[in-house]
């Protein structure tokens, strides 16, 4: 169980990180 | 009788483990048992390393959350730019 | 009274010494009848280890909460912002006649993207 949820949280991390990488490119070529 | 109850859930906890270690101990005889510990071993090792992944990741964020702020910080003065220009 | 509550601390501490006693022997049973090898740890190892991952899991757990929490909030903001700054933009262009190239199409998507 504990290592089913630490892949699920590694996961979830992985994913949000990704996501932030392109809003912040999203942003940088509005802010242009 | 907090200071009691203290004291009496200090006790238990030690008679817990020494329960708890009493059943580890005849584990020997058993083969079983004794693969059953072996793959605990190895599902430990795995277990350490999702976690030190889940650490990298976590470290990864708190930078990329800093990032953001500063992004959210120069997108708030550019607009006070565009309102003083307004 | 007094001696009664000295006596009854004594038995405590005498209790308390003989539990971690018993513990420290049967520790030391089980780690002399399974000694560690480099591709088997004994019991009471993996019992410590087991509970050290898990409370490693916890304290992770904790930290990643309100970053995740926190990068939510820091967003939404940079979204609010750059909506209105867009808006106050085009009012401008419009107050000026001032015609700036439209959005590529590339900051059409990022636009979108970010709604």
């Amino acid at each position: 169980t504990l290592k089913d949820n630490i892949n699920i949280l590694l996961d979830k991390a992985r994913l949000e990180n990704q996501e932030s990488i392109g809003f912040i490119k999203a942003t940088k070529i509005l802010m242009n | 009788s907090s200071d009691l109850e203290q004291l009496c859930s200090h006790v238990n906890e030690k008679i817990d483990n020494i329960k708890k270690t009493l059943s580890l101990r005849n584990l020997g005889q058993e083969p079983a048992l004794k693969t059953m510990l072996n793959k605990i071993g190895d599902e430990i090792i795995v277990v350490n390393e999702l976690l030190n992944k889940f650490e990298l990741e976590i470290q990864f964020q708190e930078q990329t959350n800093a990032s953001l702020k500063e992004l959210c910080e120069s997108l708030e003065e550019d607009y006070k730019d565009v309102e003083h220009l307004k | 009274m007094e001696a009664e509550v000295d006596k009854l601390e004594l038995m405590f501490q005498k209790a308390d010494s003989d539990l971690d006693y018993i513990q420290y022997r049967l520790e030391y049973e089980i780690k002399t009848n399974h000694p560690d090898s480099p591709s088997k740890k004994n019991p009471i190892t993996l019992v410590k280890e087991l509970s050290a991952i898990k409370s490693r899991y916890q304290t992770l757990y904790a930290r990643f909460k309100p970053v995740a929490v926190e990068q939510k909030e820091t967003k939404s903001r940079i979204c609010a912002t750059l909506n209105k700054t867009m808006t106050m933009i085009q009012e401008l262009q419009k107050q000026t006649d001032l015609e700036l190239s439209p959005l590529t199409e590339e900051e059409k998507t990022m636009t979108e993207q970010l709604k």
